[in-house]
């Protein structure tokens, strides 16, 4: 069990140092509170985005915490990839230059994989290859008022 | 392997059967505030039954995710998945309010089937409750929210 | 102690039901969970955006939520005026006509008080009277870059 | 009354001492994510001692307040507010961290006083720790994400 844990965990981890400074021009890694017995303690992220030092998860914006996980996300997909992924909205605390770098790596990824992402940011949808839109009839009612498909 | 297509009958907000077209690589889903973006992404947990009714944000269970646009008490969602050589399969589910309170009938192929028969066909893809593929609105936020024992357990499901 | 808590609410309420019609298009109001013995329950939201019927709180859209929380803040304020307003992106689950709705109700509310917004949208930033910008130099230094005033 | 300026000297991201006039009417703050727009807010709550420094993001409480580009181990902010007749007032909060912890110290107009004094001289102005009149972020979800009860003591603490 530890075995299988801590395999999975330095390969997350590999994932993640590299998807991290891809995605923040930063330096950062996973850490357990206790290497030895992994199931005593938990999992923290050490990181610092761009050119800082010493950044305290707790006290890092919402742009970068968003960053820090999507760059968790994006390392896990990694270790155990699947054919689809469905993420809503997971530009919403980034700035536009940090939502167009995010963008850039969906567009990346979604050469291996289906990527249907639900966004409100104009960076998003510009980059993607086509777009869904969902309008509401009268009382509420769900329509889908067309398929964009973006000339290439 | 990639979703062709989903068919949302009467959940949620679609009162009526829809059907969505996918497509592989990156496709975007936009539109205003309230009009049913995050109601398709709910459709999918659903149908492969990846989250439980509560996280798709009906209080009151399986019951609230049927439309109440309309009196027809049951909801529907297929997913048909495809594969570069043009296999598929499909995975849908069928819910129904009665006396006794909802109940759920789950098919593969348009066959009966039971619930453990989808999860263990969707294992063989990687797809399964703890698979971190699909992110909800404000599961990001979550991550670094969260403790960090709970953090662990990420991997811990994973491993 | 229930009769200040009740003048309050009512107050309140009639506030709510003002800005909530101003802000969503639909009509809303509180709601105390027990209206005879107030402190033994709670307070909800009874509220259908644009001409939805029987819509219930949690199974809300997050933009929905959005407006529907920040018709609540602007009717405390109404009801306990203070003398400025520190909002720090408030319009993050907004679309693009809602944030333009929501900084045009700032922009009213702003002739009786200071309002200071962080915000990333756009259609916020057009309507403010005055943009700070902040940036960060080298190690991640907080840097004001300036103070642009909108031209009348 | 308005806020009129913000003396930020150390806290948080910024470094040395920096002056933010403000003016009446609709501000608006801006700047790419981790630049340090949300602790302007930061500062002001903290200054007038609205939030305790753990709702500041601040895991081990006043001392991480203080910047850590250098070794001051001391910050301060002061808040400026003016009225129409031009009659001015400010409230300072200054901290240092010593061997026995951090101390805060309050003054009004420059001269020393207590936090009681200076929550007495705020709620003249209905500017309290209830007041809803900052909204960090992530308050907004908070409102519709908590409990019943938790929604109903908010007019609790205003009547
Ligand atoms: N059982 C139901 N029957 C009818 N409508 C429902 C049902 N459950 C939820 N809804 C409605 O669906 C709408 C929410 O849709 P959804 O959350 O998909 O919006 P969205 O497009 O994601 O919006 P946002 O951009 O604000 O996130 C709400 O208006 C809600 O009232
Ligand atoms: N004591 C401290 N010393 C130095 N820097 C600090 C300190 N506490 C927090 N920081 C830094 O301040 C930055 C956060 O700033 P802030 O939260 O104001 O960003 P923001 O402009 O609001 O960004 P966003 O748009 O992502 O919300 C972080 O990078 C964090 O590491
Ligand atoms: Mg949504
Ligand atoms: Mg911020």
């Amino acid at each position: 069990k530890k075995e299988t844990f801590l395999e999975a965990y330095h390969a997350i981890n590999n994932n993640f140092k590299e998807v991290f400074e891809q995605i923040s021009q930063g330096s950062g890694s996973l850490s357990l509170e206790n290497e030895e017995d992994p199931f005593s303690g938990g999992l923290t992220f050490v990181a610092n985005i761009r050119d800082k030092r010493n950044q305290k998860l707790a006290g890092m914006s919402g742009g970068e915490k968003s960053l820090t996980a999507l760059a968790f996300v994006f390392a896990i997909q990694k270790y155990l990839p699947a054919p689809f992924y469905a993420f809503d909205e997971v530009d919403m605390h980034l700035d536009g230059p940090n939502v167009e770098k995010l963008a850039q790596i969906i567009t990346n990824q979604s050469k291996t994989a289906q990527f249907i992402v639900v966004s409100l940011r104009k960076p998003m949808l510009d980059n993607a290859d086509r777009m869904i839109g969902v309008t509401q009839k009268d009382k509420g009612v769900t329509k889908i008022s067309g398929i964009k498909i973006k000339d290439e | 392997m990639y979703i062709k297509e989903l068919e949302i009958d009467n959940f949620k907000s679609f009162a009526s059967k829809v059907n969505i077209p996918l497509m592989q690589g990156f496709t975007a889903v936009s539109g205003p505030n309230g009009s049913g973006k995050s109601n398709i992404i709910d459709s999918i947990l659903f149908a492969l039954s990846l989250r439980t009714a509560r996280s798709l944000r009906s209080e009151q269970g399986v019951a609230d995710l049927i439309s109440n646009h309309n009196k027809r008490n049951e909801a529907s969602v297929k997913v048909v998945f495809a594969n570069d050589n043009g296999e598929e399969f499909s995975i849908r589910r069928y819910v129904k309010k009665g006396k006794n309170g909802v109940q759920s009938n789950y098919y593969y192929n348009d066959k009966p089937c039971s619930l453990t028969q989808i999860h263990l066909e969707l294992e063989k893809y990687n797809i399964s409750p703890n698979s971190y593929n699909v992110m909800m609105q404000g599961d990001v936020t979550e991550i670094t929210r969260c403790s960090a024992i709970e953090r662990r357990k990420i991997i811990d499901e994973i491993a």
